[in-house]
């Protein structure tokens, strides 16, 4: 048994050698090792397991390579709306947000939800509005634009069609 | 959608997930990644999961859970589990894939996509995929 270990995923789907290029292949390799030491960091200097899952995500979510936080899909009303859930197997506490618009780091929302309320799950304005009330980083929805998405949602409303590369997880 | 499960020196274990969907998705669409069950869980002594796929298929098989429930209830590997649970997200036409660290420390990664983004690492190192035959 291992001292202790952590396991990422960056979202599955087609990904394929034939789609990627060698430069793109590296800075997903990349940003999956700095996710890693991210968690690595907390449970190699005693953290707990679940300072490491959130510590691992955060990159992330800030990482536009990933279909999460900074450089999320885009909704086709052309929004962003984020969504995060975290569970501490210790006593099975869980909390949850759902479509929220302006946390930057959804994760830490649902931290907040597990452990600053007596409740599971939030959605929408109230989710956004109870993150703000904990004092989490706030943003306007625009943060959260990336180049790339845009084309993809205007290809896809263009053309009325998704294709398989356009379902990230 | 991005995740992460762990187990720390005192063997507890802990699950998180982010964010997903697809582009376009229509506004207010709700996937699993919010979902407790569906695309996260952990409960001490048995397992650790986070979900990355079609999202409605992973809410109707409630993957997550049902993942612990097996190794908990069945007495089956992570591995046999994460394999039982994806192949009713089959059955029903979805696809992705889930990661899950077990109570004694032990890994999976399980997918039936053509790939996933995935790493792991622990005292020993640290290694990361992303294409099926990886």
């Amino acid at each position: 048994m291992p001292e202790w270990r952590l396991v990422i995923h960056g979202g599955a789907g087609v990904i394929t050698r034939d789609g990627m290029s060698p430069e793109m292949e590296a800075a997903y390799t990349a940003a999956l090792e700095t996710a890693l030491e991210a968690g690595a960091d907390v449970l190699r200097s005693g953290g707990s397991a679940l300072d490491a899952v959130e510590a691992a995500v955060i990159p992330m979510e800030d990482d536009p390579l990933f279909n999460a936080g900074y450089g999320a899909v885009m909704t086709a009303s052309q929004e962003h709306e984020l969504d995060a859930s975290i569970m501490d197997g210790r006593e099975r506490n869980a909390g949850a947000v759902a479509g929220v618009k302006r946390v930057r780091n959804p994760v830490k929302a649902a931290r907040a939800v597990m452990e600053r309320s007596e409740h599971v799950m939030f959605s929408g304005d109230g989710a956004d509005t109870f993150a703000e009330g904990q004092g989490l980083d706030m943003v306007d929805n625009s943060y959260f634009y990336t180049e790339r998405r845009q084309n993809a949602l205007e290809r896809v409303l263009k053309n009325r069609q998704r294709t398989a590369e356009d379902r990230h997880g | 959608t991005v995740g992460a499960v762990a187990i720390d020196k005192d063997g507890n274990l802990a699950a998180a997930t982010t964010t997903g969907g697809m582009t376009a998705k229509a506004a207010g669409r709700v996937g699993d990644s919010p979902l407790i069950g569906a695309a996260t869980y952990a409960e001490n002594g048995v397992c650790a999961v986070s979900a990355t796929g079609h999202g409605e298929y992973f809410i109707r098989v409630g993957v997550a859970k049902t993942i612990c429930d097996r190794v908990k209830l069945a007495g089956e590997t992570i591995e046999q589990a994460s394999e039982t649970a994806l192949g009713e997200v089959a059955e029903l036409g979805g696809d992705g894939g889930v990661i899950v660290i077990g109570a004694d420390g032990t890994f999976a990664f399980v997918f039936n996509s053509e790939g996933m983004y995935r790493g792991v690492v622990d005292p020993s190192g640290a290694r990361t995929a992303i294409y099926g035959d990886d």
